[in-house]
């Protein structure tokens, strides 16, 4: 169950 | 943002505006893998499609169009511009990069964040960027003689996968607590891919002797 991702990471 | 992160995105950009310098000013593309860069076009592309789709902020923004463009100014400089061109190493630069998209791809059809195209695309862009620089390692390696410019190059983008795993930390014990396997594990590969390069660097670097990689 991964984490959804930071959107703010490049 | 943290600081390690906006250290780890500086780096990034260092790294190619030396890169861009390189080629630039001294019209010569030596040493520089050209299959490395085509994965990172590839990398760059996949990644930021949620440029259409979702607005984080300007940085943001300008960071992937940044990335995106760079890229594909340096294969185009490699690749048709007609001095630069010349310069290439490419009796050098053998490594078979394509091959190294399938497994990235299926192991995105498997393992992804989620089943859908966006994420799954991501997931491959993070998979195949732990091992873009591998034809530049090679390259490296073979190349009895490796200028600063190529060798700062190299360092930068290796430490800014290192500043993101500092980054991932910090980010862990103030923000989330949460884990996140994909992005960590894929850093961690890319990252340790470079420790041969960093000693190797480190060593030159602290002798005053030019950096030479042992094949």
């Amino acid at each position: 169950n991964e984490q959804p991702r930071p959107h703010d990471e490049l | 943002m943290n600081i390690f992160r906006l250290a780890g995105d500086m780096t990034h950009l260092l790294s190619i505006v030396v890169l861009l310098l390189k080629i630039r000013t001294t019209k010569s593309c030596a040493g520089i893998s050209l299959k490395t860069q085509e994965l990172y076009v590839i990398v760059f592309i996949t990644r930021y499609l949620d440029l259409f789709t979702r607005y984080v902020s300007f940085y943001n923004t300008a960071m992937k169009l940044v990335f995106i463009g760079t890229s594909v100014a340096i294969v185009w400089y490699m690749r048709l511009h007609k001095v630069v061109k010349q310069t290439y190493s490419r009796d050098e630069d053998t490594f078979k990069h394509y091959l190294l998209i399938p497994p990235c791809f299926i192991l995105a059809l498997l393992i992804p964040l989620e089943f859908t195209v966006t994420e799954i695309l991501w997931s491959f862009s993070i998979y195949l960027e732990a091992v873009a620089i591998l034809p530049q390692l090679l390259l490296l390696q073979r190349s009895s003689n490796i200028d600063n410019l190529t060798g700062s190059y190299v360092f930068l983008l290796g430490a800014y996968r290192a500043l993101y795993i500092v980054n991932w930390v910090y980010r862990f014990f103030t923000e989330t607590h949460k884990i996140r396997w994909i992005p960590w594990i894929s850093g961690l590969v890319q990252t340790a891919l470079y420790a041969d390069f960093f000693y190797y660097y480190i060593k030159s670097w602290k002798n005053h002797e030019k950096l030479r990689l042992p094949a």
